[in-house]
């Protein structure tokens, strides 16, 4: 699974 | 984090305390759509899942409470509030928003970033922010008029998503070096629902007249 690398924003 | 960023988030945030100084000031909610305040309630309590379970920073976890608390005060004034319920315009906030939640849902299922609870949840949250401000746009047209602050309150919860974008193409070309569909599919939707109502914001400001959406 691919890593959701926006989850670091609002 | 970057400058885009950081403005957007700060802009979502100006949005947040101009309704709230709005309704407590003004003791009225007149205008605002109960619908889309109930959207966003959904919108982040389904993106910010993973509160208690990642952390990135202070900075992230204070505005998601934020975020949270301040929706849900919102929500509440306009509910419950003794005063402030008596002037929501219950017979003009129509839409049906139901559907939207529905059809975000579905969506978000059909197609997920990941097939994952937590993953199809914040997808869910992305397709739904993208519509949660239509209830309040068809609110706006069957206003006779809009008062300033309710005006300033759309206008910067648009322009928040605007610099998400731009915030998205730098980090695109700084460090993710890859397409994300969903959100910038659903942040392009969003941004372009708020199109004729920042053209209308802006003759209002140009011209000093009251602004006023056509029916």
């Amino acid at each position: 699974s691919t890593p959701n690398d926006l989850k670091d924003e609002l | 984090m970057n400058v885009f960023r950081l403005a957007g988030d700060m802009t979502h945030l100006l949005s947040i305390v101009v309704l709230l100084l709005k309704i407590r000031t003004t003791k009225s909610c007149a205008g605002i759509s109960l619908k889309t305040q109930e959207l966003y309630v959904l919108v982040f309590l389904t993106r910010y899942l993973d509160l208690f379970t990642r952390y990135f920073s202070v900075y992230n976890v204070l505005m998601k409470l934020i975020f949270i608390g301040t929706s849900v005060a919102i929500f509440w004034y306009m509910r419950y509030h003794k005063v402030v319920k008596q002037t929501y315009s219950k017979d003009l906030d129509s839409f049906r928003h139901y559907h939207l939640i529905l059809g975000c849902f579905l969506m978000a299922l059909l197609i997920p970033f990941d097939f994952s609870v937590t993953e199809v949840l914040w997808t869910f949250s992305i397709y739904l922010e993208a519509v949660a401000i239509l209830p309040q746009l068809v609110l706006l047209q069957k206003s006779r008029n809009i008062d300033n602050l309710t005006g300033n309150y759309v206008f910067l919860l648009g322009a928040y998503r605007a610099l998400y974008l731009l915030n998205w193409i730098y980090r695109f070309f700084t460090e993710i070096h890859k397409i994300r569909w969903i959100p910038w599919i659903s942040g392009l939707v969003q941004t372009a629902l708020y199109a004729d109502f920042f053209y209308y914001y802006i003759q209002s400001w140009r011209k000093h007249e009251e602004l006023k959406l056509p029916a």
